[in-house]
């Protein structure tokens, strides 16, 4: 596996706050999560109506989906198993070059 | 060899390294490449200079890819360039035109440690690799470390944050490399060109500021044209406007550091997706997505040429 399978189970969420109070939300819940920024690069450019990815580890997915549910945050996962994406990127054919 | 490399996957560090030796090897009319520094670690800093040779002193674009180690179609972009420029020049007259007229320094991986890093062993790395003995986290954002309302809004001064903008401006080497050559260069270079993923969108200054620059008609002017000529290629709108307004508020970034040292046509391209794939932008995807990003930057070019 690329990078040792470190990313197997680890999830893309996009979450789109609607308002300044589900921003301010979702800043509190993200910013206490040792999570990746992939847009916008930091938790302090979260800002109403644009879309945010995180990158969760994968044992962080399940409380994090509790989280967003309960404070009935607008969210969905859009690479549901990060290795799966990476190996699918470079890893089939990196991998016959290899061998 | 050049006729066997295949520009639609993703290529590591050494393999670039190499496709670049061989070019200029096999390009010596429209090729010259050379070394502007070295990285944190050590590695060179090379860049390709493209353009038909000639004792005048001609206009320059330079266009620097991978400022951020996990944006890999940047890399593949800045090949992509080289590979059509090359190639192009004898049957397309405005690539003809444009190498006679102009020359075009590019720098396939601007952040060389980072870019490796993130083949070998984290793949969302973004920043440079520096260390800090102070700090057990490392790099830092090679896009907040420019030396312009430095570390100011849209940039953090914690070394662990993904926007370091680092101890000091220009404290990576790979920055104050690339800043020493523009400021050397500054009088024949119109255009600076930053690529970076995902987003859709070109950027021009101000990051820093919500603020109109001087000659604002006709920068948006050519973003226009560019961004017009790249959704020709297969209809993929791209949204485009003063980095601070169109995407966010930032310190410490290329385009405004450019631009402030004269460069008067500064851009940073966020290119494809929007959010599909992100930073794991399929290999399927490099051919359509450089396609259209080269028409983009041959109208941003071809506009130097032209009075605004």
């Amino acid at each position: 596996y690329l990078y040792n399978n470190r990313y197997a189970g680890d999830q893309i969420f996009r979450i789109t706050p609607s308002n300044d109070e589900e921003v301010q939300v979702l800043q509190k819940i993200l910013g206490h999560m040792k999570v990746d920024f992939w847009q916008p690069n930091s938790v302090t450019l979260i800002c109403q109506n644009e879309t945010v990815d995180v990158h969760v580890k994968r044992n962080d997915t399940r409380g994090l989906h509790a989280r967003l549910k309960q404070q009935h945050l607008d969210y969905r996962v859009f690479i549901s198993n990060l290795q799966k994406e990476i190996e699918k990127q470079t890893g089939y054919r990196s991998s016959r070059k290899r061998r | 060899s050049e006729s066997q490399y295949d520009y639609e996957v993703y290529h590591s560090l050494e393999e670039i390294q190499s496709w670049m030796f061989e070019m200029n090897r096999t390009n010596s009319g429209l090729v010259d490449m050379f070394s502007i520094g070295k990285s944190y670690e050590g590695r060179p800093l090379y860049v390709l200079q493209i353009g038909k040779r000639s004792r005048h002193q001609k206009k320059a674009v330079w266009i620097d890819c991978g400022i951020h180690a996990r944006e890999w179609i940047g890399p593949a972009f800045c090949q992509w360039f080289v590979k059509e420029a090359i190639n192009s020049y004898q049957h397309d007259s405005v690539m003809r035109r444009l190498l006679h007229q102009l020359n075009f320094y590019i720098m396939p991986v601007f952040n060389v440690d980072g870019y490796h890093f993130s083949w070998t062993t984290d793949r969302f790395w973004r920043k440079t690799r520096s260390k800090n003995h102070r700090f057990h986290c490392r790099g830092v954002d090679a896009n907040r470390n420019w030396k312009v309302k430095w570390c100011e809004e849209g940039a953090s001064s914690h070394p662990c944050d993904d926007t370091y903008c680092g101890p000091f401006p220009e404290s990576e080497p790979e920055v104050k490399a690339v800043a020493k050559f523009l400021r050397k260069h500054k009088k024949r270079i119109k255009s600076y060109i930053s690529i970076h993923a995902y987003a859709q969108m070109l950027l021009y200054p101000y990051s820093y500021k919500y603020a109109s620059i001087p000659n604002f008609n006709c920068v948006e002017s050519a973003a226009h044209n560019a961004v017009t000529a790249l959704y020709s290629a297969y209809g993929v709108r791209y949204r485009y406007g003063p980095a601070s307004t169109t995407l966010y508020v930032s310190s410490g970034s290329s385009i405004d550091w450019a631009y402030r040292n004269g460069i008067p046509y500064a851009f940073a391209f966020e290119l494809r997706d929007t959010g599909h794939f992100g930073f794991l932008l399929p290999e399927s995807l490099i051919n359509p997505t450089c396609t259209e990003t080269l028409r983009a930057v041959k109208a941003i070019a071809s506009g130097l040429l032209k009075k605004c």
